[in-house]
């Protein structure tokens, strides 16, 4: 069964489109490095949490191929669940043939009907795809549908537009400032290790060591437990993550230590204003697990950073924007 | 042969809920743990 608990898109903003089927069906999905799956509404959920939405009818595409398998996702108290199915999903022109994905056909809750988008179009490794189903990607590899084994990922800063996903290249307008690679320590989720996180000068976590996902789905930065609570008492900053904008310029830069690297974050980077008002872009990820000290870097790093996500070498390359 | 797929901002999930007045219901009954998406197995239990 597949499992993808929604509830972590509730502040991801950058939406693509893709088609399914012969001929073509639209759909608005967030292109997600921290997950593997493809999954999109269908003609088979009929509950208004629906009506909202694009669904995939599979009757009206000549290329479907059905399966009896079932996938569930899971978001919080709620859940959707559905069925696997086949056909040729094209991304930009790359059209992959006989690509697995989830067709939702129920839809118990409600919330999803205000959802802005319609799916998930996971870009992490297959290892962690749920019901071992191949992720877009791999199958773009296998088909040989691009000139090299990998993508990369622009978020422009404050405009509704200019971002994109490039796949199979790299936009080299967007690395005039050196690319810095960086190997994978798993081939998972696209995961890296870090050596020290700094704020200002002084240190905040990660003291030996850490793990961190480079993560398109996530939004904020996700930090442990400990270390928001140190952040936010060092800035000052209330419980709730509220700040005064007046104050961004003067805060102190966050830094991440990563195989001799520095990459930084400016308070002007951290910080989201919305509405007039500012709100700190760090959430908490909780007490840390047995898998140990994990930290997310979600679009407020890569919006700072051109991210190569490059699968022929397992690294993660990425370039100052500014 | 290079695919771009440009990406459009738009509005959160959180900020439509909030528009509607349905944000602090939902999260009352979704408490929001972002760790759940990498670690779920853990978060079930």
């Amino acid at each position: 069964a597949s499992s993808e608990p929604m509830e972590n898109y509730m502040d991801t903003s950058y939406y693509g489109t893709i088609s399914i089927g012969t001929p073509a069906q639209d759909f608005t999905v967030i292109f997600d490095t921290g997950s593997s799956n493809l999954w999109v509404p269908s003609v088979y959920c009929t509950s208004s949490a629906c009506s909202n939405h694009k669904r995939f009818n599979p009757s009206e595409s000549s290329t479907y191929v059905g399966t009896n398998e079932t996938v569930y996702i899971a978001y919080g108290t709620g859940s959707m669940s559905g069925i696997l199915g086949y056909d040729t999903v094209t991304v930009s022109s790359i059209a992959v043939q006989n690509q697995i994905f989830g067709l939702s056909e129920t839809e118990p809750g409600s919330f999803f009907y205000y959802c802005p988008f319609d799916g998930i179009l996971g870009l992490a490794f297959p290892s962690i795809s749920s019901s071992g189903a191949t992720p877009v990607f791999d199958n773009m590899m296998d088909q040989d549908l691009v000139p090299l084994d990998l993508f990369s990922v622009y978020l422009s800063k404050n405009g509704e537009s200019g971002s994109f996903v490039l796949f199979g290249g790299i936009d080299s307008s967007y690395t005039t400032n050196g690319i810095y690679w960086i190997p994978l320590s798993a081939e998972t989720y696209w995961q890296i290790t870090m050596d020290k996180v700094t704020l200002g000068e002084k240190s905040v976590g990660c003291y030996l060591t850490c793990q961190a996902i480079v993560d398109t789905g996530t939004s904020l930065l996700a930090v442990p437990q400990g270390t928001y609570d140190r952040i936010i008492r060092d800035l000052g900053v209330n419980s709730d993550g509220e700040i005064s904008c007046d104050d961004i310029s003067s805060l102190p830069d966050i830094t991440f230590h990563i195989h001799d690297h520095t990459f930084s974050l400016s308070g002007s980077a951290y910080v989201l204003e919305e509405d007039g008002s500012c709100s700190l872009g760090i959430q908490s990820l909780g007490t840390p697990t047995e898998l140990g000290e994990q930290w997310i870097l979600g679009d407020v790093f890569i919006r700072e950073y051109y991210v190569i996500f490059d699968r022929s070498n397992n690294k993660v390359g990425l370039s100052p924007l500014s | 042969a290079v695919h771009r797929v440009p990406l459009k901002k738009g509005k959160t999930l959180r900020k439509q809920l909030k528009d509607h007045g349905l944000l602090e219901d939902f999260l009352k009954k979704h408490p929001y743990n972002p760790a759940s998406k990498y670690n779920p197995v853990l978060s079930a239990s």
